[in-house]
């Protein structure tokens, strides 16, 4: 997955 | 962002509040494991240390910072509050949080997605998060005291845990290349240590219950 979508969860 | 991971957030959130709210309005914080709240705030800052670095949305900011600050206050309050303080089970909240910081920092260190200084606290933070509520469970163990955990407190942390794997269920289904492997099992694992945790304060709530009973 992207590196966003794994760090845009809290 | 789905309606399951904004819920979960939300209910995340509340529980949190909820707690609070229950110590400061009964100025108590008895039956609550001080080392569970510190290893949350732990969990908080090496997670969003991120904040000083990658900027996502202005609603991750805000709620990254609620989170660090509310857990803050619970430690405060715990720890300082002149009447609150004193109510906190000192001789019985004896969990040795080294037993799960350093494995899980260990654990950061192997299995990660990119061996960087954020990715690893990162993960650490994950992994810890899944543990975290071990000190309270081994607590609530010892003395069956569920003062300050309300049934609100843990309805709506079991919400949290629901909400949020639905969330990973319904991205996994709409959400072209979404897969996170590390998030999902820690996830799994904290679901479960939270039922654990869940089915002693039944046993709590029904212990105490039989005890204000007349006989």
């Amino acid at each position: 997955c992207t590196e966003l979508s794994r760090h845009d969860e809290l | 962002m789905n309606i399951f991971r904004f819920a979960g957030d939300m209910t995340h959130l509340c529980s949190i509040i909820v707690l609070l709210l229950k110590i400061q309005a009964t100025k108590s914080c008895a039956g609550l494991s001080l080392r569970t709240q510190e290893l949350y705030a732990i969990v908080f800052v090496s997670r969003y240390l991120d904040l000083f670095f990658t900027f996502i949305s202005m609603y991750n900011v805000i709620m990254k910072l609620i989170f660090i600050s509310s857990s803050f206050c619970i430690i405060w309050y715990m720890r300082c509050h002149r009447i609150v303080a004193q109510t906190y089970d000192r001789e019985q909240d004896t969990f040795r949080v080294a037993f799960l910081v350093v494995p899980c920092f260990m654990l950061s260190l192997m299995i990660n997605h990119e061996f960087s200084f954020t990715e690893v606290l990162w993960t650490f933070s994950i992994y810890l998060e899944a543990v975290a509520i071990l000190p309270q469970l081994v607590l609530l163990q010892r003395t069956f005291n569920i003062d300050t955990l309300t049934s609100n407190y843990i309805f709506l942390l079991g919400a949290y845990r629901a909400l949020y794997m639905l969330n990973w269920i319904y991205r996994y289904f709409t959400e072209r290349d979404y897969s996170q492997w590390i998030v999902w099992t820690s996830g799994t694992l904290q679901t479960a240590t939270y039922c654990d945790f869940f089915y002693y304060y039944i046993l709590s709530w029904r212990k105490n219950e039989r005890l204000s009973l007349p006989s």
